[in-house]
């Protein structure tokens, strides 16, 4: 009852947090040419994790400002406008805190949900997994 | 000094799932 396979239905969340199931979850968004919106939702984990006294924090957050929001890539256009503007704010003024990516993870989180891990969850590379 | 792209990869593996 509690096997991966039974929590990988469950939510898109726990199929995120285990190993087998975020490794063939990425496996499945290349196929389908949009890895970049789970790189992007780990890469707000890890940047909400990191010690906002270290330099290194400024130069991620304007790495992932650079790679998924201010370009045309598939994260950005699902990215509300006023979300990318709040983000581009707090790059341009330098002024970044923990939660700064937090609404544009939850609304690339919602169209994965909606979509993509509906998709994987009849997809071929779940079910020869099966 | 470590580029954008590796620092960026290093954050996104620290929050990737470790064990099962």
């Amino acid at each position: 009852p509690d096997s991966p396979l039974a929590r990988w239905t469950k939510s898109l969340h726990s199929l995120l947090g285990d190993q087998d199931g975020a490794y063939l979850f990425r496996t499945f968004l290349e196929r389908e040419k949009c890895v970049d919106t789970l790189d992007f939702w780990f890469a707000c984990n890890g940047f909400r994790q990191m010690d906002l006294k270290d330099t290194k924090t400024l130069r991620v957050a304007k790495a992932i400002y650079k790679r998924y929001v201010e370009n045309h890539s598939i994260v950005s256009k699902q990215l509300k406008p006023a979300t990318k503007t709040y983000i581009r704010d707090g790059i341009k003024k330098q002024q970044i805190d923990s939660v700064m990516f937090d609404q544009a993870q939850t609304e690339i989180q919602r169209v994965m949900e909606g979509n993509a891990y509906q998709m994987f969850l009849t997809s071929e590379v779940y079910l020869e997994y099966l | 000094i470590d580029s954008e792209d590796d620092l960026l990869q290093e954050c996104i593996s620290s929050a990737m799932p470790k064990t099962k």
